[in-house]
């Protein structure tokens, strides 16, 4: 006879309990509670006719299909156990307890009286198996568990695993460094990372990964559960795991896409990468321009390379004719500069302004106005004087203006001489 | 001018004579003094030559029509050959002090430019006054022209001299001009903006009607004479007495001052 019990929690007895139970009898007790819960069973009395290895009346417990106990006697012996304060907990949620008797009793046998309740299972403290722990954190309630991840991380389908969303990497400067998240520490389970490195045409991606490089893998299988794989447009590189770094890996192309997964188990450091960019062609460095500079100097120029022409004090920079404050000239990705070199030409101040009443002389033979050329104003009538007094000299400066040490660009006047008489004064007479 | 001499035509080409003619008090009460030419237009002098002599308003300068300025002036009766201009503006320093005559000097605006010749030039202004370097120099000597008194017993205090009279007359320590007024019985206050020169044993100096002139010296460096003082001030004593220096504006305190009503910069 088999009697199902569904209840959180009851008691069993033995037939006919407390009077001697009944001979030849056999009797189970189905005892299921909901999933999430265990069951606990204690007996309160026991009274079994003794038996070597209990072989004539006994009480078994047996749970998932295996024996948890046998119990008969009184007493303990060497051979035979009684429950006494034993706790019997199953596995799972279901526990089965079956009464047998013989044909015989030699004497008289009060039987047996258990409780039993259903327990919550606190699985976050009881899972063992890898497949069922959560990755961040365990949550327990009365009949189940959740988890949940940390801040920036998402919960995997499998409700289990922590995640992270990694793929809107585009990285566009020309160098710069990768490297799986959260690196040097563990990278994330169950993610699909993908990087982008776009450059204008005209450069080469150039890969170098770290010689720490630690992605989960198989001695026999390769890459069976994280990897990173490289794809420059034609050609793919990986997938790689491993402890080895793939080390340096120059590709063919501006565009290349670095994609990494990883599966649901593992605690791998992970990767990291820096990438580098050469221009695949060479600009021919340009000549000085007389009277120039060039900035900066190079043997060799590449792909987007600036150059700043300047010139040297007292010289201007004319392209097509027209004057310009700087320039700049750049590498382009055919090889050629963006435009021939502008020229340096000597500034000139040009004719100077007319002062009234004052000559002007200059210091050249030639009546130069380039830069450096010396002029000289003076008053062309005696009783005129420059105003202020001053060294009426002004030199050409490299902004094509006349400078004066003292006045800079400002003009002398001429103004009437002061404190000069016309007599002299008469000379001194002897007494 | 006491104990000067004779100048001769265009030894002071910028002495010019201001007559005043103060209608507001009796006709007979007009009196004159002397300026120097700084441009076509500017004439520098004495604020109180230019001071009206009404009580009520002691820092109120005369109408400018009341002024007549005389340039390339010798013989000061014979005024008729001498370049003559009305005046247009009367610029009075802002600070006179009719009490003590600190700050002294102003400026008159000429109402027609007046060209330069032999006779007609300007004085040069010296540099700005610089802190502990007094201009002018101590002991140096200068020149002051004048047609003032130049008999200090005589009664007329008309003019007296005709001709154009020049001094030459050292500038005596600051200290020494102070003592030489405090001595006195009268409070004199001698302040920055003023220096003496004289001669102790006097004798020579600068007297009535000389007010206004300018103190000369000649710059070593350039040759040309420089405006450092204006007749301004003395004692109660006969001009040219033993001890009583004769009190100057002190030109170079007013230079950024001049040239900013000149507009000729610095």
């Amino acid at each position: 006879l088999v009697v199902p019990l569904n209840n959180m929690y009851g008691i069993i007895r033995s037939p006919n309990f407390p009077e001697p139970y009944p001979k030849e009898s056999e009797l189970c007790w189905n005892i299921s509670v909901p999933e999430g819960f265990q069951i606990r069973l204690y007996f309160v009395h026991f009274d079994l006719e003794p038996s070597y290895l209990c072989e004539y009346d006994c009480v078994k417990v047996e749970a998932e299909r295996e024996e948890l106990a046998v119990f008969c006697g009184r007493e303990n012996t060497d051979t035979e156990l009684v429950p006494g304060e034993r706790v019997i907990t199953s596995p799972k949620n279901s526990l089965s307890v079956c009464f047998r008797s013989d044909f015989s009793d030699e004497e008289h046998f009060s039987g047996f009286q258990a409780h039993y309740s259903a327990v919550d299972v606190d699985e976050c403290r009881d899972r063992n198996d890898e497949d069922l722990v959560c990755d961040h954190f365990c949550h327990n309630f009365v009949a189940g568990y959740y988890c949940s991840c940390r801040y920036g991380y998402l919960l995997h389908s499998d409700n289990r695993t922590c995640r992270v969303q990694c793929s809107d990497n585009v990285f566009t400067e020309r160098s710069g460094v990768l490297a799986s998240s959260d690196f040097p520490n563990p990278y994330p389970k169950s993610s699909d990372c993908l990087y982008r490195i776009q450059l204008e045409e005209g450069f080469l991606l150039v890969l170098e990964f770290d010689k720490t490089f630690d992605v989960e893998d198989h001695p026999d299988v390769t890459c069976p559960y994280d990897y990173i794989k490289i794809q420059d447009g034609q050609k793919e590189f990986g997938p790689f795991c491993g402890g080895q770094s793939p080390g340096r890996i120059q590709t063919e192309s501006n565009k290349v896409e670095v994609y990494f997964h990883s599966d649901n188990s593992g605690e791998n450091i992970g990767w990291r990468m820096t990438y580098t960019s050469v221009a695949s062609q060479q600009c021919p460095a340009p000549p000085t321009p007389l009277h120039g500079q060039l900035n900066p100097t190079q043997v060799q120029y590449s792909f987007r390379d600036h150059i700043l022409v300047t010139c040297d004090p007292g010289y201007s920079l004319f392209k097509d004719g027209e004057e310009l404050s700087h320039y700049q000239i750049e590498c382009q990705k055919d090889g050629n500069w963006t435009s021939s070199l502008p020229q340096c030409e000597i500034v000139d101040c040009g004719a100077p302004e007319k002062v009234a009443m004052a000559d002007v002389t200059f210091e050249s033979p030639d009546s130069g106005t380039h830069y450096g050329s010396k002029i000289q104003y003076s008053c062309r009538a005696s009783m005129l004087q420059i105003h202020p007094k001053t060294n009426s000299t002004y030199t050409c400066g490299e902004r094509g203006d006349w400078i004066n040490v003292e006045l800079g660009t400002k003009l002398p006047t001429c103004i009437p001489a002061c404190g000069e008489p016309s007599q002299p004064f008469p000379a001194q007479m002897k007494r | 001018i006491v104990g000067g001499r004779n100048a001769v035509s265009g030894l002071f080409p910028w002495q010019v004579l201001l007559t005043i003619d103060d209608v507001s008090r009796v006709p007979e009460d007009s009196w004159f003094g002397s300026g120097a030419l700084l441009s076509e237009s500017w004439v520098l002098t004495a604020a109180h030559v230019l001071r009206s002599q009404r009580r009520d308003a002691s820092v109120v300068p005369v109408a400018p029509a009341h002024i007549r300025v005389y340039l390339g002036l010798h013989n000061a009766s014979a005024k008729d050959q001498a370049v003559n201009r009305s005046v247009e503006r009367i610029v009075l320093h802002p600070n006179f002090n009719p009490r003590n005559y600190d700050n002294d000097i102003a400026l008159v605006k000429l109402s027609h430019v007046v060209p330069f010749s032999q006779l007609v030039r300007p004085v040069c202004l010296p540099p700005p006054q610089d802190k502990g370097h007094h201009a002018p120099p101590l002991n140096t000597l200068g020149l002051v022209a004048g047609w003032g008194i130049s008999n200090p017993n005589a009664s007329d205090t008309g003019l007296v001299a005709d001709v154009l009279q020049y001094v030459k007359l050292p500038v005596v320590a600051q200290e020494e001009c102070e003592s030489s007024y405090a001595s006195r019985s009268l409070n004199y206050n001698i302040t920055d903006n003023m220096f003496c020169a004289g001669f102790y044993e006097g004798g020579h100096d600068t007297c009535l009607g000389d007010s206004g002139g300018a103190f000369v010296m000649e710059d070593p460096e350039g040759g040309r004479w420089v405006a450092h003082g204006l007749v301004s001030w003395g004692g109660p004593e006969e001009c040219g007495s033993q001890r009583v220096y004769g009190v100057y504006t002190r030109v170079a305190n007013y230079v950024d001052w001049l040239h900013a009503h000149l507009g000729t910069g610095s």
